[in-house]
């Protein structure tokens, strides 16, 4: 599979661009967090496309990204439980 | 408000559109 690049996102409306970005990261995403895999691509997707775009060339800050955004998630599951309990 | 942070993140699955989509401000 070729690598998006930013002029393959150019040409796409932006609801297309970010399934395209989705359906690149998500299986990145589930190779590492598979339970999560949908949650964190939705958290990554709302992040800027050129940031996006670099995430996908290098797979450290995309690592980084996705343990940040697993922290998130914890959290947010965390505060929703209480919610709940309240 | 609860409601809206049950739905978050709005959560992504291949081959179906994200409807993440319309809360981004462009």
């Amino acid at each position: 599979q070729e690598p998006l690049t930013a002029s393959m996102l150019a040409a796409a409306p932006p609801q297309e661009q970010k399934q395209m970005l989705g359906e690149r990261l998500y299986p990145l995403i589930h190779s590492l967090h598979p339970s999560m895999a949908g949650k964190i691509t939705g958290m990554l997707l709302e992040i800027d496309n050129s940031e996006l775009l670099l995430m996908l060339e290098s797979p450290e800050s995309l690592h980084s990204k996705i343990e940040e955004a697993v922290a998130v998630l914890q959290v947010h599951q965390i505060s929703e439980a209480s919610h709940k309990s309240n | 408000n609860g409601s809206s942070s049950v739905n978050w993140p709005p959560e992504f699955r291949p081959g179906e559109p994200w409807k993440g989509y319309p809360n981004i401000d462009p």
